[in-house]
């Protein structure tokens, strides 16, 4: 199929938008959108939404109907990633505890380690505790990210209960007096029931500040599933997409973001803990429409 | 009778949603509705009654001709040729990042020693953080011998030195572990073409996630491109994954599945992939 960038050239090179060019502009948003792992009923929906104002909207002075029609594509895609603000803010609470959670190998450990060093890049004291009781070097692996970054870990291989050592693990760094705690979680998905119970137990126990979704970039239709049963056993508050430098294009973060209510606020770009980026929803959205 | 084209449009429509909502990357779910709308057209239905609903009977009976699966005898004849030959069959192990290769080795390690082959790993990724500690721990715990260096070390000299103990100590098998990478990072997949022609392995197994999108073929084909896998493991199928990609994969590559991971534990390594992804499939 051609690129959307020519699906676009040819729409906004056609002498009027009529309905047979703004249904093959829709035909090729849909494509590029699925190719981008954007769940079907979304896109679905964008489709009646750009197709419904398309035609039905007045056009401000001096507006072509193609170029409203482009902007309306923009505008519907924006919304989808709704309102909230997605900068990161402590709001002042001291410490201001983050949990990563997230399915298996998504990439919540080197998140971890990348969100701290980003954070006392940002002038802030951070702590990183290892909840994580099943990934064997879980400890190692966070300790191997931070120590070169002088970041403190705070972990207890041989502790399997991860409540008592995320609990230890919080007073330990409000002793030292941080501004942000993270604590890394094992890997989990909802069809396991213990490791979701757990992880209520660690809401419930800790009631961090914020719960962060960690997204892998290449999921695919699933992500919204996932998403919602992350949130409806621990309320999330802000996503994270990871793995964006690969062929991935986060379409899955949509759906994600559409069933937790919660913004995206950085991304992962890369293997190393300075590949890590705010959430920019401009390049987002062109990297979607492809 | 044949069916009208509006008929088979409608079908195929709804068909191409479906295989998309399971995962199937969109340029492998247009090769397949197109593939079928030929046959579709010619095929003789009813004149009267449900006439769609015999088009969608043939389109599910389609799914499992999609999936390549492979016969895992035909890696354990391979196995019993090495050990006539005197020498440790030899298996690579490469991926994308976090799809589970570390964790499918151990479980690869176990499922053929249950079947009487002895078996030792190589951590080969001497990159990441924690994961020669990872295999080690894994290695122990399910007592197979780990042969390592230190991290910054070259890929290559870990595995020779593994393949080497094997050959002195008559184990039947090498499991090599590598670091994941990008599909996008050329470098890097040319680093896993030097560590094969060093190595030769018997086998090149892909693991990917059965979670992964349209990445998944992108993923799998410059990887068979640029390194050859002779087969393909889909893990976290457990996950609730659909296993849509594992069509994709098939239909890019060729290559054949192999196992699906459907746990984290050991035993997790379902060897009659068919079956199971039929049912994820649900179609
Ligand atoms: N290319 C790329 N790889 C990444 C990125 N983030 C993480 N990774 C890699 O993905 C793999 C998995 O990362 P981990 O941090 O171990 O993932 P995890 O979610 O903690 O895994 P579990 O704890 O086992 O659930 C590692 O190889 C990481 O280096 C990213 O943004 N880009
Ligand atoms: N649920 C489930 N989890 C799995 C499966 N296979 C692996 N995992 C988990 O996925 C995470 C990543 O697995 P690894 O074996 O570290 O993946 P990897 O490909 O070696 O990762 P890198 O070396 O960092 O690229 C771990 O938490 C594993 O326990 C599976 O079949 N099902
Ligand atoms: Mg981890
Ligand atoms: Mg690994």
């Amino acid at each position: 199929g051609r690129s959307l960038k020519e699906v676009f050239r040819k729409f906004l090179a056609s002498p009027s938008a009529d309905k047979a060019s703004v249904e093959e502009l829709i035909r090729g948003i849909q494509r590029s959108l699925l190719m981008a792992d954007v769940k079907v009923e979304l896109v679905q929906k964008i489709s009646e939404r750009i197709r419904a104002r398309a035609f039905e909207e007045k056009l401000p002075p001096g507006v072509s109907r193609k170029d409203s029609v482009a902007k309306i594509v923009y505008e519907e895609l924006i919304n989808l990633l709704g309102g909230k603000p997605a900068k990161f803010s402590t709001g002042g609470k001291k410490p201001y505890v983050i949990m990563l959670l997230g399915i298996q190998g998504t990439g919540k450990t080197t998140t971890a380690a990348k969100l701290a060093n980003y954070l006392k890049v940002e002038g802030y004291k951070v702590g990183v505790v290892c909840a994580d009781t099943y990934r064997p070097a879980a400890y190692q692996q966070l300790k191997h990210l931070l120590e070169p970054r002088q970041i403190p870990v705070y972990g207890e291989p041989e502790n399997n209960n991860p409540v008592e050592i995320a609990r230890k693990g919080l007073e330990h760094f409000k002793q030292m007096g941080v501004d942000v705690v993270i604590i890394d979680t094992a890997g989990r998905h909802r069809q396991q029931e213990s490791l979701m119970d757990e992880m209520k137990m660690l809401e419930k126990e800790l009631k961090p500040d914020e719960n962060i979704l960690i997204i892998d970039g290449t999921i695919g239709q699933q992500a919204g599933a996932h998403a919602a049963a992350f949130h409806k056993a621990t309320p999330i508050g802000s996503i994270i997409i990871t793995k964006l430098d690969t062929s991935g294009r986060g379409g899955g973060a949509l759906a994600a973001v559409a069933e937790t209510g919660a913004p995206v606020k950085f991304v992962g770009v890369g293997e190393s803990v300075e590949d890590f980026q705010p959430f920019n929803p401009s390049s987002y959205i062109a990297s979607l429409l492809g | 009778a044949k069916p009208s084209p509006k008929e088979v449009e409608n079908v195929l429509s709804d068909f191409y949603l479906q295989l998309i909502a399971a995962d199937v990357a969109v340029e492998t779910a247009d090769a397949i509705v197109n593939s079928l709308r030929h046959s579709l057209l010619e095929m003789d239905v009813p004149r009267f009654g449900d006439r769609e609903a015999v088009l969608k009977e043939v389109l599910k009976k389609s799914i499992e001709s999609l999936i390549k699966v492979a016969d895992v005898n035909h890696v354990l004849k391979r196995v019993d040729e090495a050990r006539k030959q005197g020498r440790p069959a030899v298996i690579l192990f490469v991926g994308p990042n976090g799809s589970g290769k570390t964790t499918t080795v151990v479980k690869l390690a176990h499922y053929l020693r249950k079947r009487g082959y002895s078996v030792i790993l190589a951590s080969a990724d001497t990159f990441r953080a924690g994961a020669i500690e990872q295999l080690e721990t894994l290695g122990q715990r399910a007592g197979f011998m780990v042969v390592s260096q230190s991290y910054g070390a070259d890929p290559a000299a870990v595995a020779v030195d593994a393949l080497n103990k094997a050959s002195s100590m008559r184990v039947n098998v090498v499991l090599i572990d590598t670091a994941g990478r990008t599909e996008v990072d050329r470098g890097l997949l040319e680093e896993m073409r030097k560590l094969k022609r060093v190595v030769k392995p018997d086998f090149v197994i892909y693991t990917g996630d059965a979670l992964a999108g349209n990445a998944a073929v992108q993923q799998a084909k410059m990887f068979d491109e640029v390194v050859g896998i002779d087969y393909v493991i889909l893990s976290k199928v457990d996950a609730d994954a659909k296993g849509g990609s594992a069509i994709s994969i098939s239909h890019s590559t060729g290559k054949p599945l192999l196992f699906l991971g459907v746990g984290q534990e050991l035993d997790d390594l379902e060897d009659k992939p068919a079956e199971k992804l039929l049912e994820a499939l649900g179609f």
